[in-house]
């Protein structure tokens, strides 16, 4: 499906909810720690794919694997690391993106895996 | 910037790379001009050439337009959700999902089409792959892993060259202006409040 423009795209081809197969993770808003809800389940598998999370029997149960992902997601991307599903950790998630890992064999360089300081605090350079 | 596991790199030696495209994909000359002018982002600021070639089977990098599952452990899925995706050197192998609504001619954020995606920005991201970049935190590098639809990002930003150079050294004819340039519509759905 190549285009000369966006403007040439036929509508048949445009879909109906904007951010693509992964639109239903914004239902999750606001979901925390302890809590047992309908879709978690898939997001657990969205966070493996990417190497957030290890293979496990995924559930709908916010568990701390889950939060300890998340965390890990939030500092990849800048973003306040609460553990939490806030707007602006979905927002990012549902982005379109490329299918490489950020975490390759449970390793990475990007901010998850820089070195800390001696107190075990993340280095944390925002770029202005 | 980022790397593989291992920091996987064409070998030294080999500075001069082929690529090819897959022959069933049948592209039309204004798609693989799009990727010739991804492979020059690169190659203006690292040691490396890259030429295409007709023999898809010898060649260096493949590149290839796929849809579902296609044999190599990564199935697509349809339209945005995952966009394309690359392996590590020396493996030169580049896949884009063909379901994608690819934009070829770099006005993709002329429309409010929500689909839309630039082509030329997701080649010079994946080929960063090919090369041995892995993704990378700042929000303004080519090889950050997202992507908005309606977005153009198609030169190297500072830390991109960087990472390259720390794998290949530099070109010597770059004069070491990497600049980021991205452009956006209303579609991007920003959450930093600023807007587009």
């Amino acid at each position: 499906r190549f285009f000369p423009n966006s403007s040439s795209i036929p509508r048949s081809l445009i879909p109906t909810n904007p951010d693509g197969k992964w639109d239903a993770f914004k239902n999750l808003t606001g979901c925390h720690a302890g809590e047992n809800v309908d879709g978690l389940a898939n997001l657990k598998n969205y966070l493996h794919y990417f190497g957030y999370i290890d293979k496990n029997n995924f559930t709908d149960e916010f568990d701390d694997n889950l939060k300890s992902a998340i965390k890990t997601y939030q500092l990849n991307y800048n973003l306040n690391t609460t553990g939490e599903l806030d707007g602006q950790t979905l927002e990012q998630i549902v982005r379109p993106r490329c299918g490489v890992a950020d975490i390759v064999n449970g390793t990475s360089s990007m901010n998850s895996g820089k070195k800390t300081t001696s107190s075990g605090i993340h280095i944390h350079a925002v770029n202005h | 910037y980022s790397f593989f596991p291992g920091t996987p790199r064409w070998p030294a030696g080999k500075t001069d790379l082929t690529y090819a495209f897959l022959p069933a994909n049948n592209l039309p000359d204004s798609v693989k001009a799009v990727f010739s002018r991804a492979f020059q982002k690169w190659s203006a600021v690292i040691p490396l050439t890259f030429t295409e070639t007709s023999s898809y089977v010898v060649a260096d990098i493949r590149i290839g337009f796929h849809s579902g599952d296609h044999n190599d452990g990564e199935p697509f899925d349809g339209v945005l959700g995952t966009l394309a995706h690359a392996f590590s050197p020396p493996t030169g192998i580049l896949h884009l999902d063909g379901d994608e609504n690819w934009v070829v001619d770099g006005d993709v954020a002329a429309s409010a089409v929500v689909s839309a995606v630039d082509l030329e920005s997701v080649a010079v991201h994946e080929l960063g792959h090919v090369l041995g970049l892995g993704h990378s935190s700042e929000r303004e590098a080519i090889m950050y892993p997202t992507i908005s639809t309606g977005t153009r990002k198609v030169d190297l930003a500072g830390d991109d060259v960087d990472g390259i150079q720390v794998l290949y050294g530099s070109n010597p004819n770059y004069n070491g202006s990497a600049t980021s340039t991205t452009t956006t519509t209303t579609q991007e759905r920003d959450t930093s409040g600023g807007g587009s």
